[in-house]
């Protein structure tokens, strides 16, 4: 364990198992590769190491007995901090409200959109999913059938390539049918490919989505950090959802994508099951994350 | 770094850095560097480039060939595995329309029986890569297989791609379904599973290693497909995958289209890792 490590990394150091200036460098390199090998994004774990290290100089470690678990606490204490945020709840503005769901290839939207829709149903509201995926193959038919799952009506047009046009049409539908809460699920896309990003820039221009969450897969390694800024950077995200938590990845990419959006993460997928989205639980993702 | 007279700690931790943000995994970045290190006073900056590659195909040679495996003259069947969302169905698109346009007789088996408009998915690709589909939809995986390799032996189809659900290596219960799907394999076509592939989506991190062992112990790998290298992720784990388990990395997607696959190269993949 990282507190093991720590304690024989300050042992051999000081012969006397207490962390003075001099060993903290050699400790800290032990927390820097326990982070990279939990998949938090390098950036991150520099900006991470240089926070806990004035706190761990400080009295509490240097006077400890068992240094190496009062620096694991200090780890511990400032990720659940970093992850925690406020339980930021979804938004409900918005007449209608619309949630926008997007991210890479494969992270999970489609089954998320479903899942969120069923949510927000049991939260009393009337949602309507909208396949605004016009390019994946059979992406329009995956969503229907998962909205049967749940018993909640799929916006789609077959036969229209075009986005801006399918999600005016959707809001439209869901103000003359009384649904008040709107979730687009749209398509897969790399966050450097500019057409598809546009695509979501003019979506969120043209409709002012409440929540934009930027779904990610949560055994994504080192380019979760950029992968996230960009699509901050170029939409303005409001939420992230972490998918796939019930794998055994260590899931250090929760701590990049909330480092570099500071936004907060909404919710975590832990299976395939329309009814496996739960709240995120940073103490859970904290102990994750350290192993 | 070219400018540079002479390899230096600076430089050192520049490169180190950049094959943690490839994903290769500090292990395997530390050995890396610590070797450049110990011969820093033999190499100039300006060979590095050429030096990493050797390296690196020195790193991954103990894996074997890249190679796909395909006998002619008789039925090679291709098992794709992999976690949710890797690329899996969308790889066996792109292997239909290759194996085809090499004149080959194709047949695609919708060996997902789970996943909300799997088949369907599937059989727009084979439509698009002109070639011929089974699929069964309420059916066991098992006996969907069973059916498509009754029907390629009987009509003398060249190659056989099943296609599987995702399944996350931690399920008990979905390895095991993936371990009978391999053993109807080797009972109703045996010594005709050409190749056993992994699908890993290049964004992975740690977690890409620890797929590879539990997939490799339930249907004995023959190759990685690594996907999705058209984005900025660089897919390092499979470095570990070659030098830990021996399992070469074969096919590389680049995209969402069906002629965006590419035979895996080492050089290429060093020089893209450097860019
Ligand atoms: N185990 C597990 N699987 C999940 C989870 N969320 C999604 N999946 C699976 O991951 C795969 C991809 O999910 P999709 O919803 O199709 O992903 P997507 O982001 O819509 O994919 P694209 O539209 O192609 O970009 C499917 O096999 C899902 O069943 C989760 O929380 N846990
Ligand atoms: N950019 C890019 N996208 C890819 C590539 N390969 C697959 N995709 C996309 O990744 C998403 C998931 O692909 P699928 O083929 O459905 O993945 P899968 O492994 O079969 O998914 P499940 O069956 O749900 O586990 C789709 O949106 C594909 O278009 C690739 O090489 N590059
Ligand atoms: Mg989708
Ligand atoms: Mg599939």
């Amino acid at each position: 364990t990282l507190s093991e490590r720590l304690q024989n990394t300050i042992k051999d150091i000081s012969g006397k198992g207490k962390i003075t200036e001099e060993n903290m460098n050699d400790a800290l390199r032990e927390v820097r590769r326990a982070l990279l090998e939990a998949d938090v994004s390098l950036k991150v774990v520099k900006a991470f190491i240089s926070n806990i290290k004035d706190k761990a100089i400080g009295e509490e470690v240097l006077k400890s007995i068992t240094p190496g678990q009062q620096l694991v606490k200090i780890v511990y204490d400032e990720l659940v901090q970093l992850l925690g945020g406020q339980n930021v709840p979804i938004s409900t503005e918005g007449k209608p409200n619309i949630i926008m769901l997007f991210g890479l290839q494969g992270s999970g939207k489609t089954t998320t959109a479903a899942k969120l829709a069923l949510k927000i149903r049991k939260g009393g509201r009337n949602p309507l999913i909208v396949a605004a995926d016009v390019y994946r193959p059979a992406a329009i038919k995956q969503l229907q059938s998962l909205g049967k799952q749940v018993n909640i009506p799929v916006y789609a047009e077959e036969d229209s390539k075009d986005v801006r046009q399918i999600v005016t049409s959707a809001i439209k539908f869901a103000k003359d049918e009384g649904y008040n809460s709107v979730i687009v699920d749209t398509a897969g896309r790399l966050q450097i490919d500019t057409e598809l990003m546009a695509e979501l820039l003019i979506l969120d221009r043209l409709f002012e989505p409440a929540e934009k969450l930027l779904v990610i897969d949560s055994m994504m390694g080192q380019e979760a950090v950029n992968v996230a800024q960009t699509f901050d950077e170029q939409l303005g995200i409001t939420g992230i959802v972490m998918t796939k938590l019930d794998g055994d990845s260590r899931g250090g990419a929760a701590l990049s994508v909330v480092q570099s959006t500071g936004k907060p993460v909404k919710f975590a997928g832990m299976g395939e099951k329309m009814d496996a989205l739960e709240p995120f639980y940073p103490e859970r993702m904290a102990q994750r994350i350290l192993g | 770094a070219q400018e540079k007279e002479e390899i230096d700690d600076d430089l050192l931790d520049e490169m180190e850095e950049k094959l943690i943000r490839a994903d290769l995994g500090v292990d395997t970045a530390v050995q890396v560097i610590e070797k450049l290190r110990d011969n820093k006073n033999k190499i100039k900056p300006s060979q590095l480039s050429n030096y990493f590659k050797d390296e690196f195909k020195e790193l991954i040679k103990g894996a074997g060939t890249g190679q796909i495996n395909l006998k002619p003259g008789q039925l090679n069947i291709f098992l794709i595995t992999g976690v949710n969302g890797s690329g899996k169905t969308t790889l066996i698109g792109k292997l239909a329309y290759k194996f085809r346009q090499q004149g080959r007789k194709v047949l695609v088996a919708a060996g997902d029986t789970f996943r909300a408009a799997a088949e369907d998915q599937l059989e727009i690709w084979s439509k698009r890569a002109g070639v011929d589909i089974v699929r069964q939809d309420d059916a066991d995986p098992a006996s969907v297989v069973y059916n498509a390799i009754q029907k390629a032996k009987a009509e003398n189809y060249d190659v056989l791609l099943v296609d599987t659900a995702g399944r996350l290596h931690n399920r008990f219960n979905l390895m095991e379904e993936l371990r009978k799907i391999k053993k109807v394999i080797d009972r109703e076509a045996p010594g005709l599973l050409s190749e056993s592939l992994l699908v890993i989506d290049a964004t992975v991190g740690q977690n890409g290693l620890k797929q590879a062992e539990v997939f490799q112990e339930a249907v004995s790998l023959t190759g990685v497909g690594l996907t999705k290298l058209d984005g900025t992720a660089k897919g390092g784990i499979v470095m570990a995958i070659a030098k830990e388990l021996g399992i070469p990395i074969k096919l590389v997607g680049v995209g969402e289209k069906m002629e965006d696959l590419k035979s895996f190269n080492a050089e290429e993949y060093v020089e893209a890792l450097f860019s």
